[in-house]
């Protein structure tokens, strides 16, 4: 199952991503790259963004342009697992639809991503 | 898959891990536990070495004959008075039961912060993210601006002071003699540990005849412990000769919804075992001040339906959902009060309260050869209600971004409470005013800052 911490860290940065293109009005992309640029050379933090953006950012853009919240990308990616027999664990209120409906869509959209190939314990 | 196997590695390797495990400097070229960067656990965490290259010269030691030649003890006093020929460290700290503080603790003693403007989107820009290099290197943690270690000026604007500006202003001899040796996570069940290291490396070091009084507080506030653990609070004041130990056991947090809920009886035997390792390793003269917990319905009652900063814009998210999220994910910090199961609160509150009454019984019946043992009530009501009579709002009091740890202002309002607390009931603790202040200050200015 997937660490609490790698979840709640999944949530919270495609939570202000998802802000930032609220804010700004602008592309997931760019928001991306928005939040890339605030941060500061020191210990490669600006370069580890890119790289993650890089990594993720595609199936990112996707999901959060399809009107996903943070819990749904999160789950898609496998930042987040609800195990058998385990309680969802969501941030945000859920979604209209069932979640199972909600969260097959998702993984509909991302299907063909690269990044989903490798087990997530990367 | 291990890095440090390589051999080119295998020494920086071997300097972090004693860095994390045992909490001390990563840049420290003279090995005496003192450096002259600030994160690293550097001076942000530990009085700033005056002289790197020098291991007998380092803060809170007793100085080496009075420091007419050199400041061994980074006070920032030495040399002679041309006047008379006596060494100023002599004229101005001779008697004056000099003293610095040592703080044992967890992610609260430690000040863990995360900036509400790293999660606004609507706030954020360029400067958002300025601090976060330091925040990392610091683990999150500010101890500079801590409750018992502070030494910057508070960025709240709010005009109390640590626990060590109270001591400095009461002796300028006491100039950068205090260290947080904090941990985020620390509990009790990794307590014996730390306080192993903890006194091997620092109190039998101020047993031989280097370590100048150091008056250590080991403070575990708010650590909920998820394995049922407790987090404890203690206190050392180590006098040159003497050694006065506070012992604040705060008790903890640790409280895991009933099943795993720490028992008065496991409690009191963890408190026992830790009062006697002490007991054996702290000279003479110690005092023990046991600190009960507080009642954490605060949290739930002042937070639960405010909005998070991630919420704040589209009014989506509450600190009682965030606190949901976290208890779901077994990542919560504090399950037993960060829930919307008002039993579950009420229960905990009620242990919380058992355990304070185990301390209170300790401190009443318990005698030590080496400490004398106080019990102090923690009242973050009475912080509360001070903090409401100039305006506050109880909300203001916790950290934003985790809903949950006791946040600067609360840290210096409670910093500042235990001081008065003490210095008017055992006023011998805390050492005498100095009367050569304000000449210290004349001479030396403000002794080389922090």
């Amino acid at each position: 199952p997937s660490n609490g911490h790698t979840c709640v860290g999944c949530v919270l940065v495609v939570s202000v991503i998802k802000q930032l293109a609220q804010v700004h009005n602008s592309t997931v992309q760019a928001s991306m790259e928005r939040l890339c640029s605030y941060l500061p050379e020191k210990l490669f933090l600006k370069a580890t963004c890119y790289l993650v953006v890089r990594t993720f950012g595609p199936d990112i853009i996707k999901l959060l342009s399809a009107d996903m919240n943070a819990d749904v990308v999160c789950h898609t990616l496998e930042f987040c697992h609800q195990g058998p027999g385990q309680a969802l664990c969501h941030l945000y209120p859920l979604p209209k639809e069932a979640w199972k409906v909600t969260l097959e869509k998702a993984r509909q959209i991302v299907k063909k991503s690269p990044t989903l190939k490798h087990p997530r314990g990367g | 898959a291990d890095i440090c196997v390589l051999p080119f590695l295998a020494k920086i390797c071997q300097k972090i891990k004693r860095t994390i495990t045992n909490s001390v400097p990563f840049r420290d070229v003279d090995s005496d536990n003192y450096s002259v960067s600030p994160t690293l656990r550097g001076y942000h965490w530990r009085g700033r070495d005056c002289n790197d290259s020098d291991e007998m010269a380092y803060p809170g030691r007793r100085p080496d004959r009075w420091d007419e030649h050199r400041d061994s003890n980074c006070n920032g006093i030495w040399g002679v008075d041309p006047k008379d020929g006596i060494p100023y460290e002599k004229k101005f700290c001779e008697g004056s039961e000099p003293r610095g503080i040592v703080l044992l603790g967890d992610s609260a003693g430690a000040h863990f912060h995360i900036p509400p403007e790293w999660i606004t989107a609507s706030q954020m820009s360029l400067k958002s993210f300025f601090n976060l290099p330091t925040a990392l290197t610091d683990e999150l943690d500010w101890p500079q601006l801590s409750g018992a270690t502070g030494f910057l000026n508070a960025t709240s604007g709010i005009k109390e002071n640590s626990i060590y500006l109270h001591l400095r202003k009461r002796n300028r001899c006491n100039h950068r003699d205090y260290q947080n040796i904090s941990k985020n996570g620390a509990s009790s069940q990794n307590l014996e540990t730390f306080i192993e290291r903890y006194v091997e490396e620092v109190v039998l070091e101020a047993g031989i005849p280097t370590h100048c009084p150091t008056f250590t507080f080991l403070n575990f506030t708010v650590q909920c412990d998820p394995s049922g653990g407790r987090g404890f609070g203690m206190c050392m004041h180590l006098c040159c000769n003497l050694v006065r130990s506070f012992l604040f056991l705060l008790t903890n947090r640790g409280i895991d919804p009933v099943p795993k809920m720490t028992t008065p009886e496991q409690f009191y035997s963890k408190v026992m075992e830790t009062l006697k390792y002490l007991n054996a390793r702290l000279p003479k003269g110690s005092h023990v001040i046991l600190y009960g917990l507080p009642d954490g319905t605060f949290l739930w009652d002042h937070l639960h339906s405010r909005y998070h900063p991630l919420g704040q814009l589209n009014g989506d998210v509450t600190y009682g959902q965030l606190y949901a999220f976290l208890s779901c994910l077994q990542v919560s910090p504090c399950h037993g009060w960060m829930t919307a199961n008002e039993t579950l609160r009420t229960l905990t509150s009620q242990r919380a309260a058992q355990l304070s009454n185990t301390l209170k019984k300790i401190a009443t019946s318990q005698k030590f050869t080496s400490f004398r043992l106080y019990y102090v009530d923690f009242d973050f009501q009475e912080i509360i209600r001070k903090w409401q009579k100039r305006g506050g709002q109880p909300w203001q009091l916790l950290e934003p971004v985790d809903g949950f740890h006791p946040n600067e202002v609360a840290l210096l309002l409670l910093a500042d409470n235990l001081w008065d607390k003490v210095r008017l009931q055992w006023p011998q603790v805390l050492g005498k005013e100095n009367p050569f202040n304000a000449q210290i200050e004349q001479v030396f200015g403000d002794q080389g800052g922090h």
